[in-house]
């Protein structure tokens, strides 16, 4: 069975694009067949991993969800800049579209869409924007787990699990299998007060579901963003290329592909 | 004339909120009558100014928005916890009530409904959402500027500045007042490359329209936030709040309000 991980949470700039492509990454370097698809109309994961300019692109996620041919979800699929990953692009355009197109229809759309493509894949990793709209829903109803980044020092991205809770709630009703592969900590500084207590709170939210693989806040995250390139791709070697690997295979460990 | 300031970006995560918060503080001790309206549905702002809980309230942005009666904005306006600074509240049923009913309404809601507080004010600061969706379409047709945090390291937050501005040309055909006040580095780390880069990038990008107060990287953002409080209210003598304070008075100048 595949596995689908939708890396959702409604707050901003916590980590969920800077997760998806290092995690697709260290999927791939562990031997699995991994599709990223960008539901973000931002388009970051697309920038990062597109091996051609997306704006040349006859297919994206837009297509994926509109495009009557339900089969259309094969011809979106690309090869991304990692050997081994493929893709699915985003758009501006899916902003517009999310708004007016997609809010008629079911947020099974998405679900329906990957069927005919899942078998292809070991994992497909799902990049989501950060609100719970229409996309978050059809991220939530195609996947078989959803991944909670918690920004280290960031109490707001704790505040809000509980309105991404009712989210889920709402797409467990097409999809009851969905189930939390858990929370993790990202930029996370253990020297600071702050980062201390919300660790704590974290531990008392999430319990046995808090992952233990932590990645640390380092500039290298930035840097490697800002050239294009995940960190095990600018830095193999460096802690949070370590770290992005111990995460990966918790996380394999967690949903059963080891 | 009533200044009225919508803080916008896509973006999600580059410190909208905080400098929200924190500037309305600033504002308030230069002696200004302001206003802060958190137009976010994940409500991080009312949070962290707000003296009661937000859940008692019987009006917030969503009254202001869809309330039958235009009237209702002076209802919707509460004292917040920092004397002098007035707030609305917002609330997660405003994420589904911008999916729902705002999609139906003229973008020139919320700009009509201000016009009969707006006089009771110097300035009114609009925190948004991160997208570009309806409530941050109403925020730009009811503003007379707009300000753009970058995040001193965060490529994307530059990335997604011309999408930001076809909204903004969007928003010019009901409100052609509308201008740019500027865009400020948040998270500022000049030791590093990557940040170094980015300000050269964000100079040629914004020219005269780059603010030259920057707020630094600092942990006292997170503790104050952390503990609802602003980084003034926290530690009043610390570099952050001299910092937000330094923005705070270069803004007064770019609006002509000293
Ligand atoms: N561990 C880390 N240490 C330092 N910087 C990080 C780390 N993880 C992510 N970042 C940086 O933080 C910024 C925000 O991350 P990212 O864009 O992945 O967040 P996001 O949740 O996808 O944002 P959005 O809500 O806008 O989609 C990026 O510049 C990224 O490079
Ligand atoms: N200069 C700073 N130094 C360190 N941390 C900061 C700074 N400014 C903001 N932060 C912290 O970064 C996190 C994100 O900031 P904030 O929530 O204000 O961003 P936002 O753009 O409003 O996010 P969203 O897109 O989710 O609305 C918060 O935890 C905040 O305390
Ligand atoms: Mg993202
Ligand atoms: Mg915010």
């Amino acid at each position: 069975m595949t596995i689908i991980i939708a890396i959702a949470t409604q707050k901003g700039g916590v980590g969920k694009t800077s997760s998806a492509v290092n995690l697709a990454d260290a999927f791939v370097r562990r031997g699995k067949r991994t599709l990223l698809i960008d539901l973000d109309p931002q388009s970051n994961a697309t920038s990062i991993i597109s091996e051609v300019n997306p704006g040349k692109l006859r297919f994206n996620t837009v297509n994926l969800l509109l495009d009557s041919d339900p089969t259309v979800a094969s011809a979106c699929i690309i090869g991304s800049r990692i050997k081994g990953l493929d893709m699915i692009a985003s758009s501006i355009k899916l902003a517009r579209a999310a708004e007016t197109e997609l809010i008629r229809r079911n947020t099974t759309t998405l679900r329906k869409r990957l069927a005919i493509i899942a078998a292809d894949y070991d994992i497909i990793i799902l990049d989501s924007p950060p609100n719970l709209g229409r996309l978050t829903s059809n991220a939530l109803c195609a996947a078989t787990h959803y991944l909670v980044p918690i920004k280290g020092a960031d109490i707001f991205s704790l505040d809000g699990y509980e309105d991404l809770e009712a989210t889920v709630k709402e797409a467990k009703e097409d999809n009851p299998q969905l189930q939390l592969l858990g929370a993790f900590l990202n930029m996370y500084d253990g020297r600071t007060n702050v980062a201390q207590q919300l660790l704590g709170v974290a531990e008392s939210k999430f319990g046995k579901d808090l992952l233990s693989a932590r990645l640390p806040r380092s500039v290298q995250f930035e840097e490697a963003a800002a050239t294009s390139k995940t960190v095990l791709e600018a830095a193999r070697d460096g802690s949070p290329a370590k770290a992005v690997t111990e995460l990966a295979d918790e996380i394999l460990v967690r949903v059963g592909l080891t």
